[in-house]
């Protein structure tokens, strides 16, 4: 059994803990995990995904690499993590350890709650600069499990033009406030689309305008991700990678 | 109490009884919906909409007409659909009974069903050639409720390409074989964008192709919605009806 004590020495060699989360599925939150990694990645720096989402794992299919499933081997330090191809980035997710033919919508509660402790406390993450938390979508049960063992550094939150609202953003800040953390970036992904043949900007206007709730919260950093077609190919192909484009490029944490 | 008798006698006096389903939230099925219904309405038909959606009721707002609460009277005949500006549809939605700040989040299980029989049953929809069923995203409780009691001629299945997937297709395929119905259209939308500068088409690849599947499936007819952010704006202010274009203008059913 995982005692809270080796968690904590586990992320002691984690410099920097964030956690990603969304109001619901489907507004690319994973997409943005293995961006915002790729992008501190490309900086040089040191870095792991704890892919938390275990009912909908995709970070091993974004990066390519779920076939590395027998990488997750367990050495003496503990469960070692599967290495991206490109950069290194050290990837653990439940995927990795599933048959091929079961998916994760066998596990429910306790035993999802269990696995998540074990990943945390049982992974060999080594020293790390950054670790991102792709957490399941939603505000629900896994962000606290995590967060009852781990000392986030700071949540990205990421919404879709039509979902942004006061509520969804408010549940979030009483969740980071709950744990003593704070909201460092609000992504509205799916915010603009650049048309590729003449290069016009068109605006997705439904909802909130992010900055000023953002403003209104006191969140600092607000990205704006287009509608990326291109960007969409390279994850269905698992080559997250090597999209060219940095969306986090003036992302100052 | 609302007898499974007068229920049939209610739906007696209506020709074509459409389900419209989807296998989530946020794919614009409610949108959907309200665009098959303006279509027949402009057609000439007498059209009405039940928005079995008790737990998000989007149909007033999209033809701008919640205020109308207080024009859903209990006549003689039942309780009286409330109509709407433009094309007399008639609309009847739990959104009209509710007081103004409770949200329908407050209903669970048992008090849906009631409420769905009570509506099919109680309401005086009068005669009709098309009833449009909006149905809650998912194929779950309610469309199974409102499918015990009435005999749907078809089903409408909303979904967007990132979604479309055989599992999702073959649930709403096998829901309707249960209750004896056909699935008559697959409309996949936010499908492609034309850009309002240039005219360029920009299709939007993500998953299974729509007409792969339907021809898979046996489903005859495919309906590809772009993500027209005109129709957002129209949508977002209650203003469906004014909306210029008809993406079901080829619909033959
Ligand atoms: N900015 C974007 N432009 C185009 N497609 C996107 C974008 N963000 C995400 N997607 C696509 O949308 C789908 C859902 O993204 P995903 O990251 O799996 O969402 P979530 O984790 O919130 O369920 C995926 O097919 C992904 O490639
Ligand atoms: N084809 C489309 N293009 C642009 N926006 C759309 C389109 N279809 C739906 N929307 C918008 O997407 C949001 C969700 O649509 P809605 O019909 O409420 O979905 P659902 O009923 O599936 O939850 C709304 O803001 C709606 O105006
Ligand atoms: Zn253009």
């Amino acid at each position: 059994i995982i005692t809270g004590k080796e968690i904590a020495e586990r992320m002691k060699k984690v410099k920097k803990k964030i956690g990603v989360l969304s109001g619901k599925g489907g507004v690319g939150k994973s997409t943005v995990s293995a961006l915002l990694a790729v992008h501190y990645a490309r900086e040089g720096y040191q870095v792991g995904i704890y892919d938390v989402d275990f009912l909908g794992p995709s970070i091993p299919r974004l990066f390519g690499i779920e076939r590395k499933k027998y990488e997750m081997i367990l050495s003496r330090d503990g469960l070692e993590p599967v290495y991206s191809d490109r950069l290194g980035i050290r990837v653990v997710s439940i995927q990795f350890l599933l048959p091929k033919s079961e998916t994760p919508v066998m596990w429910r509660g306790v035993a999802v709650n269990q696995a998540i402790r074990t990943f945390l406390g049982g992974c060999s993450f080594g020293e790390l600069d950054y670790l991102i938390f792709d957490f399941p979508p939603g505000t629900g049960e896994a962000p606290l499990t995590v967060m009852d063992f781990v000392e986030l550094d700071g949540i990205v939150m990421v919404t879709i033009p039509h979902d942004l609202s006061y509520m969804v953003v408010e549940k979030a800040l009483k969740m980071a406030e709950k744990f003593d953390t704070e909201i460092i970036g609000l992504v509205e992904n799916m915010s603009y689309f650049i048309c590729p043949k003449c290069g016009e900007k068109h605006n997705i206007f439904l909802g909130e305008d992010s900055e000023i709730l953002a403003a209104k919260y006191g969140i600092e950093r607000v990205i704006k991700i287009p509608i990326d077609l291109k960007l969409a190919k390279f994850a269905d192909r698992g080559r997250i990678e090597d999209y060219g484009i940095d969306y986090f490029e003036d992302f100052d944490y």
